[in-house]
């Protein structure tokens, strides 16, 4: 567990890269997202657009509680409404020259870190589990 | 990010107190599960027995996973099925005497650790955001 270990190695080395990342893009129904978070068993997964430019989050809560009314769970909306509409727009990103330090300390708050690269296109994800699995010691 | 630091922590000093986790029963319904993750905010929660017991988790995708059938998504399921027929019954425990570096291994593979008292009781749990916060230096 000592810092200097790990100050030579990159992000890049540490992500998980784009073709791996299960996303969806902004424009897909609800209905979508939804059988993609089922179906992935992720909790989380990045929102692109068509350029393959980062847009946001969605999540399993988010899309429940937005199918979720007063009286009962409101499955036409999954059809009606879009991804854009519910999804999460203030995330937190890094870029594959930024220092490892700064993606552990977006970590502590967030359970991945979207990549970019210089010119803003998705590049993958940082997540917890990379980092704890350097940080600590296999017994 | 010295391991000698934290060796005189311990879990009880890390964890969330179950009075602040929001759980399930065994015996609730899934509709009922769905409202706890979702008005909670969290993707999965403890299940618990009457006696305060831990018997399980049960997260977002499992329950959703457990409605969707081939054709459309069947949300009558939620109100039959309970939810000790789907939970994820084989989940890390540790209990309040054990050393914060074994609660340390466990959370590279799991989001949180339940932690019980040597009789069994849930106690509360450990996040990786507790241990990542102690983890790295806020710059
Ligand atoms: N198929 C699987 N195989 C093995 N272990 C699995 C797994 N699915 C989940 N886990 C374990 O559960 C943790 C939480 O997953 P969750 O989906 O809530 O939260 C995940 C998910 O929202 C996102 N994520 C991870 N890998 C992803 C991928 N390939 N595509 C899209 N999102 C991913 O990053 C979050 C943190 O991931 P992290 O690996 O740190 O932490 C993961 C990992 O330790
Ligand atoms: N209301 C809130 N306020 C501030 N930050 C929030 C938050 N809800 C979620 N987060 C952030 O998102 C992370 C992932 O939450 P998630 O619900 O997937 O995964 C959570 C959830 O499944 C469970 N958990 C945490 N606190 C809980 C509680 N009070 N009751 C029940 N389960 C809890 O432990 C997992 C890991 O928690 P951790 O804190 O390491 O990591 C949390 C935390 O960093």
């Amino acid at each position: 567990l000592h810092s200097g270990e790990f100050i030579d190695i990159n992000i890049q080395d540490l992500m998980i890269p784009s073709e791996r990342v299960a996303h969806v893009q902004v424009g897909n129904t609800l209905e979508h997202a939804l059988l993609v978070l089922t179906k992935s068993g992720y909790t989380a997964i990045p929102v692109l657009d068509l350029e393959y430019k980062l847009k946001g989050l969605i999540s399993t809560p988010v899309v429940l509680d937005s199918i979720l009314g007063l009286e009962r769970i409101e499955f036409e909306k999954l059809e009606k409404n879009r991804v854009e509409d519910v999804m999460n727009h203030s995330i937190p990103r890094i870029s594959l020259t930024d220092s490892l330090l700064k993606g552990l300390g977006l970590l502590v708050d967030h359970p991945f870190i979207c990549v970019e690269n210089k010119d803003g296109y998705f590049e993958g994800i940082l997540t917890r589990r990379a980092i704890l699995k350097l940080l600590i010691p296999k017994n």
